[in-house]
């Protein structure tokens, strides 16, 4: 038996309404309470109640890989995005705290929908920007300083194979500066980020996984073991 | 010509390319 009663498979979240969505919310944690809430996780975000579902398939692969605990830890996230176990990584550090919102030191089935949600191509852009300042904003100051933006630069460089030298890396840095900081007080503040993404599209481009907008027939293995079945 | 790239684009595109990673895990 499915999750989801047959009376509602076929529906999206979107044609639920929110008193119905509660109702199979709460039929849903009778029947199977270890599962999680897949239509209250989809809802808010641009996932289908499947594709939340197939999600799930993948957070429980990454998430049993070091400690078996349906948790994504700090090492199995560090593994999963660079397929290596090296040492710490600034980059690895900001981007596990963006998706770890609680901020309990492990990432959750629902943080990491909700964070994967925000590179959807139906993710609005404000969203994709105000996640993107979070990630630069590397000590949570309310401001990109130039010393944030060139660790970081390093961090990636790091676990990367691209061989960019330390004078390119300041002069990068630098340029990305003039561009942005266009009060000239050494930082860029949220202000002028997102003026600086509304005239420069291509900053957040990268912020956008287009595979995400069908993740059940990008990755059809995961329709497998699908409980939930959802027509057009 | 590295100096063409930006800070931002460099570190997102890195973010994107990494978190596409999680799909191949």
């Amino acid at each position: 038996m499915g999750c989801i009663p047959t009376k509602h498979a076929g529906q999206s979240p979107d044609s639920l309404d929110r008193r119905e969505a509660v109702a199979l919310a709460a039929e849903t944690s009778c029947e199977k309470v270890n599962l999680p809430d897949f239509v209250n996780i989809a809802s808010g975000t641009p996932f289908t109640v499947s594709e939340v579902e197939a999600l799930h398939d993948l957070f429980r692969k990454i998430s049993n890989t070091v400690v078996k605990d349906n948790l994504i830890h700090k090492e199995e996230f560090h593994v999963a995005l660079f397929r290596n176990k090296k040492k710490q990584n600034l980059f690895v550090d900001r981007l596990f705290d963006l998706f770890d919102q609680k901020g309990n030191g492990v990432i959750e089935f629902g943080e990491f929908v909700r964070s994967l949600s925000v590179f959807h191509p139906g993710a609005p852009e404000e969203q994709k920007a105000a996640f993107a300042f979070k990630l630069y904003d590397l000590r949570q100051t309310g401001f990109i300083e130039r010393n944030e933006l060139k660790e970081m630069v390093c961090a990636l460089l790091d676990e990367s194979e691209l061989d960019i030298t330390s004078d390119a890396v300041e002069m990068i840095v630098d340029r990305t500066f003039d561009q942005a900081d266009t009060k000239g007080d050494g930082r860029i503040d949220q202000e002028e980020w997102t003026a600086f993404a509304k005239d420069n599209p291509y900053v957040l481009r990268n912020m956008t996984l287009p595979y995400l907008k069908d993740i059940t027939m990008v990755f059809p293995s995961f329709v497998v073991h699908s409980e939930i079945s959802e027509a057009d | 010509e590295p100096v063409a790239l930006n800070a931002f684009e460099l570190i997102s595109m890195s973010a994107g390319l990494n978190l596409g990673n999680l799909f191949d895990s």
